[in-house]
């Protein structure tokens, strides 16, 4: 463990942790896509498949199980608690995310580390979290302009990927034989997805005025 | 050598 991945899983645990409460306290989920969430409770099911069969820390597991509590209860808090799924943007959250799942899929079954079941969901995992945010991207473009709660998510979350790649260059520096292209440029094409979103979300910090992204 | 694995990654 470095500082870079700690504070990367930190900066995640804050994303998710923002969104729920945002959603519970408010009970209003506008703004945020349903798609994105039911795509990131995907990954973590396919990802964390291990989470009974191998034990790495108190740390790991823990992690594990709030990133799947948190991205299962913010589903279905979208879909089917009586105040919250009553503000989701159902007209305007149309991504075809389904369209994202398979060719992760069958990305995952063609190009892979080792060829076993759970190598292959871990890896599916790896490639779906790419593209998941697309879906809340085509929102908040769509919705125009965005409340902080939501633009704080999607920051913290671009944030997480950047600590990430530092933590990926850390460990390549100091441990042998730490090359993993799979993970590596999967989480670089995420990152770079969030790329123009930062730069709007930024200059509206500048600006100081209410983040309006080009349509 | 053992490979580090990625597993260990959240």
């Amino acid at each position: 463990m470095n500082i870079f991945r700690l504070a990367g899983d930190m900066t995640h645990l804050a994303s998710v942790l923002v969104l729920l409460l945002k959603i519970h306290t408010i009970k209003s989920c506008a703004g945020v896509s349903l798609k994105t969430q039911e795509l990131y409770a995907i990954v973590f099911a396919t990802r964390y498949l291990d989470i009974f069969t191998s034990f790495y820390s108190i740390y790991n597991t823990l992690m594990k199980l709030v990133f799947l509590g948190s991205s299962f209860s913010i589903v279905l808090y979208m879909k089917y608690h009586k105040t919250v799924h009553r503000s989701y943007d159902r007209e305007q959250d149309t991504f075809r995310h389904w369209f994202l799942v398979l060719p992760c899929l069958l990305l995952a079954l063609l190009i892979h580390e080792k060829f076993t079941f759970l190598e292959v969901l871990w890896t599916f995992s790896l490639y779906l979290e790419a593209v998941a945010i697309l879906p809340q991207l085509v929102l908040l473009q769509r919705t125009r302009n965005i409340d902080n709660l939501t633009g704080q998510y999607v920051f913290l979350l671009g944030g997480y990927r950047g600590l990430y790649i530092l933590n990926w260059i850390y460990r390549y520096f100091t441990e042998p034989h730490f090359v993993h292209w799979i993970t590596w440029i999967s989480g670089l094409v995420q990152t770079l997805l969030y790329a123009d979103f930062f730069f709007y979300y930024s200059q509206s910090w500048k600006n100081n005025k209410k983040l309006q992204l080009p349509a | 050598p053992n490979k580090s694995n990625m597993k260990d990654e959240l």
